[in-house]
């Protein structure tokens, strides 16, 4: 057994999980933060037999997109009265970070 | 020492987590949602040493029960002035789903 | 690739998230509750090269602080009238509990 750890964009969590559930993987999804953006995405806990990982990859792959956010950087030290116009820069945010981690036991009550 | 990662339902949450502690073992709670009823449930993390996992199973086996839930199907494409009377269908909701992961180093600052 | 799952207080998530921003490691934050304290805490999920552990664990080091906590204990059954001044109880709260796991694989998409 595996346990697949899939941090995904807060919008294509909900398609994932029912995507996941159609394809009869059941998941469990934890709300989190990202350390650099600082904003709300998902991580989604996926346990399953090793020879479905491909499978599980596949449907993550198709439901998760890369998507260009605009960030405006730190402002700078400033002198009193200048004015501070801030070019967006443009950051990839992925469509998914997958941790694919071996489980010894799993366990059902 | 093994981290066990025990997604239980909410309500089963707290006891387990009072049972744990009484029987001196330390354990932090995630508030996570289930994939099927999207439903809120919990992850209790308890990170221990490897001769004690069959007390800290005993454990959770006797403080997370089983119990039926009634959950509506969706409701399925209709045509105008159809009445949707849905029969609610019947879902086991497990006591425990635990996965127990091998742990390489535990560090404490 | 190891994952390193760091439980820190709260206060200390936000400065070791920017402190690992800094030193070019990338991170995601759970919030979580300890079992024992019942208090809100954070759970730093950090994936990186085995041979850069030495550097993550410096920089939580470096940043989670040890303090002082005070805990009323739970009040004991009291006879009618009786009253109860409880002498709060010294609680040591640890800068940071870390777990490192393998991972068999890490993808990206
Ligand atoms: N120092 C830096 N300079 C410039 N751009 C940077 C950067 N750090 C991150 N980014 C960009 O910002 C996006 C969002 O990162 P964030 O940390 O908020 O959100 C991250 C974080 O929550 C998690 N994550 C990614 N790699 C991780 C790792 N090694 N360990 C733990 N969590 C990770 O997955 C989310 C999405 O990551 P993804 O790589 O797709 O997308 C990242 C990346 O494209
Ligand atoms: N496709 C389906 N058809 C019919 N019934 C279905 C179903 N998928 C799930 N169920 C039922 O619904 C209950 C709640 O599932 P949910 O996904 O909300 O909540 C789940 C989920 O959060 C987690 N979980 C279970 N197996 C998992 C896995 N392999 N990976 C990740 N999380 C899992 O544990 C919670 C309780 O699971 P448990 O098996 O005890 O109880 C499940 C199961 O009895
Ligand atoms: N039975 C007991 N009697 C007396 N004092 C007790 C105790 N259990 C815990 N403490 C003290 O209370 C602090 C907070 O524990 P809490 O469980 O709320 O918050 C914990 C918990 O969320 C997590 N944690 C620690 N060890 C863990 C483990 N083995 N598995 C899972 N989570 C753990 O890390 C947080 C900080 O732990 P840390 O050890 O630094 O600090 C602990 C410890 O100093």
């Amino acid at each position: 057994t595996k346990l697949v750890v899939s941090i995904v964009h807060s919008d294509d969590a909900d398609p994932l999980i029912s995507a996941l559930r159609d394809a009869g993987f059941s998941s469990t999804k934890i709300s989190t933060t990202g350390g650099f953006l600082r904003e709300g995405n998902a991580s989604i806990l996926i346990g399953t037999e090793g020879d479905k990982i491909p499978a599980v990859l596949e449907i993550i792959k198709r439901n998760c997109h890369t998507r260009t956010q605009y960030v405006n950087p730190l402002p700078p030290v400033m002198e009193p009265g200048e004015l501070y116009m801030p070019n967006p820069v443009e950051v990839q945010v992925g469509g998914a970070v997958i941790f694919v981690l071996d489980v010894e036991q799993l366990i059902r009550y």
